[in-house]
């Protein structure tokens, strides 16, 4: 199953969603094979992971159709990785007059998909052909949000460019789900979003599973390691466990 | 003078800072005249604001040269705005293989610049047409930061960007400062980040002000408010008061 973890919505925790769920699905309990590729030219799930690489050994070159995906893929944490470079900011240009421009990615992936249970995309934050590459190469898409008025307003203008998507790219995608990031309980504006807006809104379409704030996940991502594998019992670790739980339909295994 | 508020970095401030640092340069003891340009689809800055506006009353038809910049501009809490729209996604694809394609906004703004003293440029989270056109427009820079990894890791990234469009572009653009938001003392990562790592690397082009974290910001947010307004008293508004006290160089009255 390919998942796009994404959201126009700048810093609302796709990066930290797209590695740290992914750690939580290689987990022994799930041992799930997963691949995380980074389609952000910022290079942050690369980064949160392990060193800068160069471009010809990242998702540009593969982009590009100078490389196969399984040349730039590395092992890092038990995470197969793709990783990214700010060369791939150049990238959307260089694509943009090609024939079948949005499914580039997808059909890099073919020869790689059945090796995985699951391959998480994180994107960027924006719409644009990159992260159009994602949508058509998904199978679901996972929607992280701070509950903040910015989220909120967000919401309707992301349903309408789902819906294109969903017809003129790739009629199989579907909204996994909405995931609350970096809930703090204290904070009564974040408390009345979740609770009287988009709840009711969204329904069963949020996950049941909420990310508390946590700052042992800045601590995580400056020592460029995953939560768990910084802290295993931190609030942030268990709430990526119980996603992984609610994701795999409680086939986490026990 | 022209300021775009840039980072491709999502969420680090750039609309809370363009917003609240818009108003403050309004206030009696300054009393400069401001536009504020929301250049992001997302319209977070109009919506931090005012209502949603109509595509043909936002930026994406002046930069789809249907309307003048005058005929968009709209006053609200003593701040003039040119709101966005979600249709400005759209934008950037159509004027792909227009001549002098970085120089729309730059044009559009020529018969109305004079009447400002500060005319501040909302950005969003990418390096694409949309945010080239307000380098392309701008004198100065000015990018929110948060302390934390991700920011440190794109600033190599960033200015090479910069130079890119100084010197291709824009070749009078400069960066005004870099500016820290959402500060928390009590977070060691973040007081760590802040003394040891940016400081001594970005020197006095870190601005002295620093803009502390602060719920009241999102509970402005919420109510459609600059955090003057909600709340002079609070801290974010004494720090964006502070902040507008820098820029004019200590020219802000009294
Ligand atoms: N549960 C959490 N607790 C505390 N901080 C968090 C949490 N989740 C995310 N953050 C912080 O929020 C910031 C933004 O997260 P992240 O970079 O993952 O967002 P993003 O959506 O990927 O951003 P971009 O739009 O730039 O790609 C990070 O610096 C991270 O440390
Ligand atoms: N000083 C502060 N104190 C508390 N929260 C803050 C502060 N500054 C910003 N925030 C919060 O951080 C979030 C991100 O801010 P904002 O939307 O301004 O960032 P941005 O860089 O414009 O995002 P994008 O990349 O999507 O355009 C907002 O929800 C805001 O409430
Ligand atoms: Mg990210
Ligand atoms: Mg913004």
């Amino acid at each position: 199953m390919i998942i796009s973890i994404v959201n126009q919505k700048g810093g609302v925790g796709k990066t930290t969603t797209a590695v740290n769920l992914s750690k939580s699905l290689t987990l022994p309990l799930a041992s799930k094979k997963v691949l995380l590729v980074d389609l952000d030219p910022q290079a942050n799930a690369t980064l949160h992971l392990t060193e800068r690489v160069e471009p010809e050994k990242s998702i540009s070159a593969v982009l590009m159709e100078k490389a196969l995906l399984k040349d730039v893929v590395i092992n890092v944490d038990g995470i197969d990785l793709v990783p990214s470079n700010i060369s791939l900011s150049g990238v959307e240009l260089e694509i943009f007059m090609k024939i079948g421009r949005e499914y580039i990615l997808k059909d890099a992936l073919k020869d790689i998909k059945d090796e995985y249970d699951y391959i998480l995309i994180d994107c960027p934050p924006s719409l644009g052909l990159i992260s159009l590459n994602a949508l058509a190469a998904s199978d679901r898409i996972i929607v992280p949000m701070h509950l903040e008025k910015f989220d909120v307003d967000g919401l309707s203008d992301f349903l309408n460019t789902f819906e294109r998507v969903k017809s003129k790219i790739n009629n199989n995608l579907e909204i996994m789900g909405y995931l609350a990031v970096n809930y703090n309980k204290r904070l009564s504006v974040s408390k009345q979003i979740y609770e009287s807006v988009l709840k009711p809104q969204l329904g069963d379409k949020m996950f049941k599973t909420v990310i508390r704030t946590d700052t042992k996940l800045k601590e995580a991502q400056a020592m460029c390691k995953t939560v768990y594998t910084y802290k295993n019992n931190s609030k942030c670790a268990a709430d990526y466990i119980d996603l992984a739980k609610e994701i795999t339909g409680g086939k986490y295994g026990k």
